[in-house]
This record gives C-alpha cells, sequence and structure tokens, in this order.
C-alpha cells in the first residue's frame, strides 16, 4: 500500500510521522520505501548519513523535474529504503507548469514499475498544496492527514479534504482517506478540546491512537534516527507501534 | 518598516508573531498594516471576524496575481489594519512564471504607494520559498527569521539565509536580517541545547528575548484574538512585549 502522510499546515508531524511509520514497519520484517518530496528534506536529513553528499540527479528532483527512474538510497534502518529530496525541488511548480505530459503523474510513471518492491511505500510531504503534493496523492492507495492540536491545525483540514477530492476526481479514482492522525497531544484544555472538535467532526475517520507529545522524538531527530531506536519504550514510540497495529499495514 | 516574519520550516511561530507583534505595536498607539501572504489565510481568520464572506478579489490574491492595489480591511484591533490572504494564493507560483513584468516585485509595486499611511508593515509569510516569500523580501526592509527547538528547525536557517541573500542582490539591495526569534521554549534539554547551538552559531543576530512555549497562545487563536487581548499577563504576552523593547519599532 501506498500512503502520502500530508497536511497543508506545518509543523504538525508529518516527517515525524512517515519516518516512524517506515522504520516501525522495517522493523517487523516488512519492505518499506519512504519517499520524501519536501524540499525541506527532513527525512532525508535524518536517514541517510551521507545526504549533504548526494547530488540532486541522485534524489527525487531527477523523477519530478526530469522523468528520470526513482533514485533508491538504503538507509540505516532494517528493511527501509528511501528515496531523498533536494532544495531545488521548490522550483517544481514554476518547472511543471509549462510542462506537456500529465505532470500530476511524473512520480506515480516511476514508482509503478518499482513498487511491487516494497509492501509499503510512504511519502512525506510538504507544508503546501502544490504539484509535489498532487502527484504524491496521484501516486497513492491513501491519504493519511496529520493533525495537532490548535484552532489554524484543526482549519486545515478543510482545505486538505478539497485536495484530495480533487485529486480523486480528476487522476486517481481509487485514492481514501486513510485517516486522521492526533499528535502532540498534550494535557491542556485545548489539547483536549481540539481532539473533542476533531472526533466531533469526523467521528469514525479519526484513529483511536493518539501520540502524545514526548520530547524522546526531537531528541531522537537530533541523534539523526528514529524513535524505535532512539528509545523504544518512549510514550511516543508504544504510541506509534499501537497506530501500526490499528492500521495493520 | 516594513518586516517579513518567514521561515520555511513550518508551525515555528510565524503567524503567531505577525499577529502578536501587530498587535502590540497597535496598543502602543503605532498605525500597523498586516499583510497575510500565506494560502492558508491563518493571520485573515484570527483578525477578520468576516473572512468567510471576502472574495478573492478583496484579497491579497487581486495583488498578486492581477496586479491590482492592496484591500486594507479594518481590524478588532486599534491602530492595526490588514490584508487578507486567500487560499487560490496557492497557485501563485503558477501563475507567476509567465509572468512578463516583474513578478517579484508585485507586492512591492503596491505596498510602496501607501505603506506613508502606517509606521510598520508586517507580513506573514508561508512555510515556503516560493515567489509569495520572495515578493515579500522584495517589498520588504528587514525579515524576522522565527526558530523553535529542533534538528528540523535549527536545520532550516540556511537555506531562509540562501533565499533572503539572493533576493538582496536580485531583487533588494537594502534587505536585512532583522535577527533570529527562539519561540516555543521549554524546559527540556533539547529547547536548551537548540538556543545553545543558535546563539554559538548566530550569536549577535539572535534576539536576548526568548519565547516560552505558553498554551494561553493556542487559547487566544481558539478566541480569534490577540494574545494581549486574551490575557496580557500571559509569560508569552510579557515575553512578546519585551521583544518589542528589544527591537525598538
Ligand atoms: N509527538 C511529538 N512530540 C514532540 N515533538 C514532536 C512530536 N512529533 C513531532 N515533533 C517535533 O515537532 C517538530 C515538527 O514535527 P515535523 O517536522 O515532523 O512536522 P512536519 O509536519 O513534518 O513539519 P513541516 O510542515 O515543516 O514539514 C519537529 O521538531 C519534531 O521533532
Ligand atoms: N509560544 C507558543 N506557545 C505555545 N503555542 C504556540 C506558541 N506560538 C505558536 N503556538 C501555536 O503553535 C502552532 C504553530 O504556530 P503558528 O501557526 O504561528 O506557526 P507558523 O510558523 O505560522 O505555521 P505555518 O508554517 O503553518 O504557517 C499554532 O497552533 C500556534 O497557536
Ligand atoms: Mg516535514
Ligand atoms: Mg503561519
Amino acid at each position: 500500500m501506498t500512503i502520502s502522510v500530508a497536511s497543508q499546515k506545518g509543523g504538525v508531524g508529518k516527517t515525524t510521522t512517515s519516518i516512524t511509520l517506515a522504520a516501525g514497519l522495517g522493523r517487523q520484517g516488512k519492505r518499506v520505501l519512504l519517499i520524501d518530496i519536501d524540499s525541506q528534506a527532513n527525512s532525508s536529513k535524518v536517514l541517510l548519513a551521507d545526504y549533504p553528499q548526494i547530488s540532486k540527479d541522485n534524489t527525487i528532483f531527477a523523477t519530478i523535474l526530469e522523468r528520470k527512474p526513482l533514485p533508491v538510497h538504503p538507509t540505516a534502518i532494517p528493511g527501509v529504503d528511501l528515496v531523498p529530496s533536494h532544495i531545488l525541488l521548490s522550483n517544481t511548480d514554476i518547472e511543471l507548469t509549462t510542462a506537456k505530459d500529465h505532470r500530476e503523474a511524473r512520480l506515480k510513471a516511476q514508482l509503478d514499475p518499482i513498487a511491487g518492491q516494497y509492501d509499503h511505500v510512504i511519502i512525506d510531504c510538504p507544508p503546501t498544496l502544490s504539484w509535489l503534493t498532487i502527484n504524491a496523492f496521484t501516486a497513492s492507495d491513501k491519504v493519511l492527514v496529520v493533525v495537532s492540536p490548535g484552532y489554524f491545525e484543526l482549519d486545515s483540514i478543510n482545505q486538505i479534504n478539497k485536495t484530495l477530492h480533487e485529486v480523486k476526481e480528476y487522476f486517481n479514482p481509487s485514492l481514501e482517506l486513510l485517516g486522521y492522525l492526533f499528535t502532540m497531544s498534550d494535557s491542556t484544555i485545548n489539547s483536549r478540546t481540539s481532539l473533542q472538535i476533531l472526533r466531533q467532526s469526523y467521528t469514525s475517520q479519526v484513529f483511536n491512537t493518539i501520540i502524545p507529545r514526548n520530547t524522546d522524538i526531537r531528541d531522537a531527530h537530533f541523534n539523526k534516527t528514529d524513535i524505535f531506536n532512539y528509545n523504544p519504550h518512549a510514550l511516543s514510540a508504544k504510541a506509534y507501534q499501537s497506530l501500526l497495529e490499528e492500521i495493520r499495514l
């Protein structure tokens, strides 16, 4: 299954969720491909020790802008490969505008031939609803929308739903929402209210599993590793573990 | 003075800082224009009660895509006007690509004629380094870069510096960094380490004022108001107050 992890709202935990799901699945013995399509390249910088030496032709830049096969790199996590991103990806919208081909399907065209080698593909999306996110959705079976506490965060769901429906109508009829994941939950009234509003508005589509705010996650990223490797007993590691069980990937 | 509040990293506090600085200056009796150039329109939704009824022709969409004058709306905060954003702004990169004019200066062209009516102009930027951020930087005197604790957040400074220097070289020679604002500071080792790294790397350019993580901020946004109006005694309100004194606007 190919899953896009998305939200237009910045800083809600898209990269964290992508890395953690990929690592969790890899540790279960599954073959996983993590695709970083955000020009910040946060997933790439955590999982590829030699990321700074990688040229743009060896990143997803080559696939999106030059329609070349996906450059796949092994990572230190058992079973997990990665297609890294590149800062020049931020020029994609500009480049794709005048493309004559199906610009929404550049990722899909290169993913389809290799997807069979993996049990799961996870796509870490940028905090925008640009051609990159449209490419990710066109290549995906499901979208996992990440929401953290707050007014802006809840408000962002409307727009991502519109984008999901547009891609489903025009480019990928089988695209479905996997669910809404509530992250960075804390003990404040604001967090509880946010979760309540989310559950009232979207009921069955909200995962039962909640990811707590847990500084171990940030520490894991500083150490360029995933939370299972950094501290498997961390509250957030256990929560992501139960999310994997809930999604039954 | 015109200040862009920016970072490619999502969720670091750009919108919060923009709203709070504008509100703080307004309460000091200054005339302030807040420009929302992020298609999420978070600043707009907090400060304009009638935002949902506003058509795209009455937002910055008209300025950026149709080169019309900036639509200025009064807000409930004394002295603060707002130019709202619109979701269709997310198509800007696509639209501006084939523009024959100076596409980096569409905002500047319409801001210059009215900037004199205000003591300060603040621009809330999106979490991307696209034509919208380039327009904001081209129209600005200074850039305030927001950083919250974490590896991704610290890493994002390199790229925003590159964009600042590119705009300075090609479009706006007088553009300068105002400084780095550390926000959402908490009592974790990770937060202390992040601040230490920031201060070691950028020393004199880091504001002395630190903004603490403080749930009152999120509550203020839920109540569609600024922190000074919601709880002037909140830790974060006092911190933003001391930031205003430190910047001496
Ligand atoms: N459950 C959590 N508890 C505490 N910190 C977290 C948690 N999840 C993520 N973080 C931290 O919060 C910050 C934002 O998370 P992350 O970068 O994954 O979000 P994102 O949605 O990918 O951001 P962007 O929109 O910039 O791509 C990071 O510093 C990350 O380490
Ligand atoms: N000092 C703070 N303490 C606690 N919460 C905060 C603080 N500053 C901002 N927030 C909250 O954190 C979230 C992210 O802040 P904000 O939306 O201002 O960031 P942003 O950089 O504008 O995000 P984006 O990249 O999506 O534009 C919001 O829910 C906001 O209410
Ligand atoms: Mg990310
Ligand atoms: Mg914002």
